[in-house]
């Protein structure tokens, strides 16, 4: 699953 | 949020306090690199546009907000306070930090997780900060002579990097899907960078001498 935004790291 | 994600947030924080401590103590930037603090200002202005569309914590936000306030007062201090920037080691600084932005941009254009105007910014970003560091290890290369709290920073900032690899590690055995490959990679990168650095602030450490680089 990709990791499109909401992205939660800083 | 685990444990590593935690450290690397406040040794990121730390490194930054050192840097405004420096500079409000000793009014002084010398050691600094001006194009470095320009480069993270952008990467934080382009990073956390997501401030205006998605929430995820109080803390994630208020932590950006200051990463965005104090990057923008350090180039602010560099630039403009005027005891501050006469400091500046203007002639050492010269890393042309233009084609870091040019060559982050291009990627982030090819290479991104979807094609839409915040993934591709968000990309940029983290292509720009794997690389900002480069104007600042070049400056204090040059420089060879490194104070204790220039020294420090760079550490801090290192050791956000070394915390935040681990992090991911961590969320790669605990997390069902995790395919951050982007960050991972230039994360990698990043904290690559710093290893030179490393190998000499720990000679440094050991010997209890002042940290000093090879020309």
């Amino acid at each position: 699953e990709p990791s499109f935004y909401p992205k939660d790291e800083l | 949020m685990n444990i590593f994600r935690f450290a690397g947030d406040m040794t990121h924080l730390i490194s930054i306090l050192v840097l405004l401590l420096k500079i409000y103590a000793t009014k002084s930037c010398s050691g600094i690199s001006l194009k470095t603090q320009e480069l993270y200002a952008l990467v934080f202005l382009t990073r956390y546009l997501d401030l205006f569309t998605d929430f995820i914590s109080v803390y994630n936000t208020i932590m950006k907000l200051v990463f965005i306030a104090s990057s923008l007062a350090i180039v602010w201090c560099m630039r403009m306070h005027r005891v501050v920037r006469r400091s500046y080691d203007k002639e050492i600084d010269t890393f042309r930090h233009y084609f870091l932005i040019l060559a982050s941009f291009l990627l982030a254009v090819l290479v991104h997780e979807k094609f839409t105007f915040q993934e591709i910014f968000w990309a940029f970003s983290i292509y720009l900060e794997a690389l900002a560091i480069l104007p600042q290890l070049v400056l204090l290369q040059r420089s060879g002579n490194v104070d204790n709290l220039t020294g420090q920073y760079v550490f801090f900032l290192g050791a956000y990097r070394a915390f935040y690899i681990l992090n991911w590690i961590y969320r790669y055995f605990t997390e069902q899907h995790f395919s951050r490959w982007i960050a991972c990679l230039s994360g990698i990168v990043q904290t690559a960078l710093y290893a030179d650095f490393f190998y000499y602030y720990f000679i440094s450490w050991k010997n209890n001498a002042k940290l000093q680089l090879p020309a």
